[in-house]
């Protein structure tokens, strides 16, 4: 028996945009830590993690440790159902095929319960060990969303570098190049429209810009980004999800040929 | 351009 209720109910209407469009099928686990799912593009260049942690639920029951396979197109069509201000539960009995979502409006006078039916998803789980990045930056997530956007007219990678001067975003395409540098700006009263910059190492890494753009759909979720890079490893776009956990998105680089 | 690496390059199933 799974039952676990989300006050905020906009916030899972907001995770399945941010990731619909990369993952179309996926398992949803759930565990005493709370509700998550980890899945690859269809191409395995970038991983998106999930973390629900179960005290940000309102109400939280999970007998034991439960894996729902969905495809997040139909689940985002059924939580496109929910009001923004709407409380969802979500519902499965042991060894069922269907999930149910309930969907309760603030004031009660309207509740609505839709079954989708679960599928088999044979998914690959990584293990992503704990790493030491060369650099972390923390930037506005609309100014990373904008960045991002207006690179892509531009060209189709992006050059992240990170010294001491800044993170510099570069592209270059048919038309001509851009870059744009963003230095640490901690002087602003709102401490989410700041923009800090932890360098260990400079580090300069090359991406595919569709994967970025796809990921700043999450944009919605939190004020803030953070973008850890390492010579060695994919890059991380984190987004918190306000006391409850996060959405991490991964990618690996390109490299030269 | 350039070569694009798979994220299972890096990490390996659990």
């Amino acid at each position: 028996m799974l039952e676990l209720r989300l006050v905020q109910g906009s916030l899972l209407k907001k995770v399945l945009e941010s990731v619909k469009d990369l993952v179309t099928d996926a398992n949803f686990d759930c565990s005493a830590t709370g509700f998550s799912l980890q899945a690859m593009d269809s191409s395995h260049v970038a991983l998106v993690a999930l973390l629900l942690r179960s005290e940000g639920f309102e109400h939280y029951r999970c007998d034991r440790n439960l894996s729902m396979g969905m495809n997040l197109n139909n689940m985002s069509k059924m939580l496109k159902c929910a009001g923004n201000d709407d409380i969802i539960t979500i519902k499965a009995d042991d060894g069922s095929d269907t999930v149910t979502f309930m969907f309760e409006s603030p004031t009660q006078d309207k509740i609505a319960d839709f079954e989708m039916k679960l599928m088999d998803i044979d998914s690959e789980h990584l293990g992503i060990p704990e790493a030491e990045y060369h650099a972390i930056v923390r930037m506005p997530s609309a100014e990373f969303a904008r960045i991002c956007k207006d690179l892509s007219s531009i060209g189709d990678t992006v050059v992240i570098s990170v010294t001491k001067e800044g993170v510099k975003f570069s592209t270059r395409g048919d038309i001509g190049t851009a870059n744009i540098v963003c230095r640490q700006n901690t002087s602003v009263d709102k401490p989410e429209e700041s923009t800090i910059i932890e360098m260990n190492e400079p580090v300069s890494l090359t991406f595919a810009l569709r994967y970025m753009n796809s990921f700043t759909k999450a944009t919605p979720l939190a004020n803030s980004v953070t973008i850890s890079l390492s010579s060695e490893l994919p890059v991380v776009v984190e987004y918190k999800i306000a006391e409850m956990g996060y959405i991490r998105f991964y990618l690996a680089p390109k490299i030269e040929d | 351009s350039g070569k694009q690496l798979s994220i299972t390059e890096f990490y390996r199933s659990s």
